[in-house]
């Protein structure tokens, strides 16, 4: 059973925390605020209230033995890398910490600390995305320009067929799958499902609220967007 | 050109605006901090220092105008809800804003906000589905229990053909793309670039540095990850 500690309970930290649990992984939970440790106590495996600053403390509390530990405080930068020297002293097999700009990336990479998260830089990165291409509900970057998205149905696709539309011959893009809303009953109620429909074949029709997940060049997915609006 | 406002610029409101305008758009900048305007005001088309609960400052920049405008205030709620309200009663065509929890987000929903986003929260489950199974590098979760993952080469599959490797018939998972480093010069220099290998064929030989593009279950791709570790 995989052990992990949790160094900040913020958001971020708490998130980390109870997603871990939720998964079935043994949490040891630490903040030097006691209001932020009673919150978590009854849905992590131990939360601990102690200063991460304090190497001794967190000896105590065998954070040697866990799998990896993710040094989540926020405002206190100081706090983070001193926390981060502990945990490398202590010989942590990984540790993950978090940084505010690449002025505190650039110095926990040259500490040697390897994984460095920025989660309000990352999802400002990925809002941008999305209020340049509202269409575009979610991507992942590839290389040479490629990326995988996930798109609401343009209008112009609505109700063809996929040898119809043509995506490859046409726009260069291929189909991975799509999404689609089924109504099901639910605790006797009528509701929306969505669902995976398989491998998409040629005589398959798109709703107009299908999604569909598809890879290709950015410029060639913006085109079938644009053409299609 | 798409036209954004950002109110808010501490490290979330600040990615946003920034990657905004890089990619072109028209940035309006906005924080009650002279020190972040000032920050910031070289970066973006206009930078302004105002008060967002008070809507004759709000209107005083035109704000109406905009496609889209982003309440990215972090620590005082009151403040992200008057704005929210402000900007609702400007009749902005699309209001996005940030919550730290369920009852903020629930608080926005019944405002009638529909986008609302949580940048901690949502990059902290990511976070800890990366600790669960370190060898997903990413995911995109889908309906059904499905996912596309990316996941560095199995050591068990590593040098071995696709033919060979029978993802489908061993494992129901199918493969989208490779992601493989090819020594390039650059700068007159011999450096490691990464390249999609196009479409993956039966004599395909993957090698231990690939990184693997796949969709299927999440239980068959645990499954492959651990009978192959
Ligand atoms: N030395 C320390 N030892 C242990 N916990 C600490 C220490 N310093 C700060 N913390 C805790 O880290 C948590 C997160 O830090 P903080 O609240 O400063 O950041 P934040 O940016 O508001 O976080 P988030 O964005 O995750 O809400 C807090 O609960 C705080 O009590
Ligand atoms: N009423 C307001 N009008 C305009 N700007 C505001 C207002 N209230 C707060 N802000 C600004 O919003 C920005 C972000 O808020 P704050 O620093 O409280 O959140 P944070 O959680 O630390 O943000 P981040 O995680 O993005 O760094 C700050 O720069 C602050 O000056």
């Amino acid at each position: 059973r995989h052990k992990f500690a949790v160094i900040g309970l913020g958001v971020f930290g708490n998130s980390i925390a109870r997603t871990l649990a939720e998964r079935g992984a043994e949490v040891l939970a630490i903040d030097n605020d006691q209001e932020h440790v009673e919150a978590i106590k009854d849905d992590v495996a131990y939360a601990v209230q102690l200063d991460a600053t304090d190497i001794r403390a967190l000896e105590a509390q065998n954070i040697q033995d866990m799998d990896a530990v993710v040094v989540a405080i926020g405002e206190d930068f100081e706090a983070v890398l001193i926390a981060a020297a502990n945990l490398q002293e202590l010989n942590i097999k990984r540790v993950i910490t978090r940084a505010s700009n690449k002025q505190q990336r650039r110095i926990l990479e040259k500490m040697g600390v390897q994984e460095v998260l920025s989660p309000e830089g990352e999802v400002g990165t990925t809002v941008a995305e999305r209020l340049l291409q509202p269409s575009i509900r979610t991507f992942l970057p590839l290389p040479d320009n490629y990326e995988i998205v996930e798109i609401s149905t343009p209008k112009g696709i609505a109700n063809k067929s996929l040898a119809k539309i043509s995506l490859r011959e046409k726009y260069n893009i291929n189909m991975i799958t799509i999404k689609r809303f089924f109504e099901e009953i639910l605790d006797g109620k009528p509701t929306e499902v969505e669902h995976i429909i398989g491998v998409p074949k040629a005589d398959t029709i798109i709703y107009p609220t299908d999604i569909l997940i598809l890879i290709g060049k950015k410029q060639d997915i913006k085109r079938f967007i644009e053409i299609n609006r």
